[in-house]
């Protein structure tokens, strides 16, 4: 006699929202780029029986960026939310997954995240700045005058730009630019780097130390740079995840 | 004169009817953009 098929689940129920747990664990496990993810809404789940205590589930997931760097060890119950009015960034996933004896795994994910509109920011708050893009000539030389700060006053590893996880430029009142990027402790001490900084590579993966950095650099109406990175300390990698690639963080982009 | 159609009366519901899927999209954790 075929299995019965199961009794349609609502987006709101505890099923559900253990499959969208699941899912956006995996999601965040999955993820090498920008910021962690939480979710914001279960737009819809399909449940496709496959045999006796076997069920396939098929979650649409809306979520939303939070204000904790992907590779922050701090769980993701106590990151914030980012605010629609620091320009929210959304993550619209499908993921399947698979349901045997009560035990969900993930199967596979498809996300595309995006930035809110300028449009809906500068309604809500007009006098807010928005995301500027990742090569703006600004951003790029207020990381690296900050990074280089930072490194000529450490006396710890030199550490290394990983990638710029966002950054806004306001021009009223005052010329501001303020940016976040994540970044590496390297194999030199800051003095070793002045003699040879060619020399200066990322840890080895059973060292890595990575870390996040968020700079403030004032153009008018005084030049002032405030720089402030937090180094998490060794942290042991989940065995399929590769070290983070040295690449700048795209506003939209599609993972799988 | 077009004779108006007889009101048929209400379609009683079907033995066993399945009332539709609870709701989805569910609820918003956060705010909506």
């Amino acid at each position: 006699v075929p299995a019965a098929p199961p009794a349609p689940l609502g987006c709101d129920d505890p099923e559900s929202e253990a499959a969208a747990e699941a899912a956006v664990n995996y999601i965040n496990g999955q993820s090498h780029h920008g910021y962690k993810f939480a979710l914001n809404r279960i737009e819809d789940i399909r449940v496709v029986r496959q045999g006796p205590n076997n069920d396939i589930i098929f979650l649409e997931l809306d979520l939303l960026e939070t204000t904790c760097p992907i590779l922050s060890p701090t769980p993701l119950e106590n990151c914030t939310v980012r605010s629609f009015v620091e320009h929210a960034v959304e993550g619209d996933c499908d993921v399947k997954l698979q349901k045997v004896d009560g035990i969900l795994s993930v199967l596979g994910s498809k996300c595309h995240s995006h930035a809110d509109s300028t449009e809906d920011i500068r309604k809500a708050c007009p006098d807010c700045p928005v995301l500027a893009k990742m090569n703006n000539t600004e951003v790029l030389e207020t990381v690296s005058a900050a990074l280089n700060a930072y490194n000529s006053k450490t006396t710890d590893s030199y550490l290394r730009l990983l990638e710029i996880g966002r950054a806004k430029i306001q021009y009223h009142p005052g010329h501001i630019v303020v940016t976040e990027f994540a970044v590496g402790a390297t194999n030199c001490s800051a003095e070793e780097a002045k003699a040879n900084v060619g020399a200066c590579q990322l840890l080895p993966e059973d060292q890595s130390n990575f870390g996040f950095c968020r700079a403030v650099m004032v153009k008018s109406p005084s030049q002032d740079l405030q720089v402030d990175c937090q180094l998490y300390g060794h942290q042991v990698p989940a065995p399929d995840i590769p070290l983070l690639s040295w690449v700048f963080y795209p506003t939209g982009q599609d993972t799988s | 004169p077009v004779a108006k159609a007889a009101q048929h009366d209400k379609v009683p519901r079907p033995v066993g009817f399945v009332p539709p899927p609870p709701p989805c999209p569910g609820k918003i954790r956060h705010f909506d953009i």
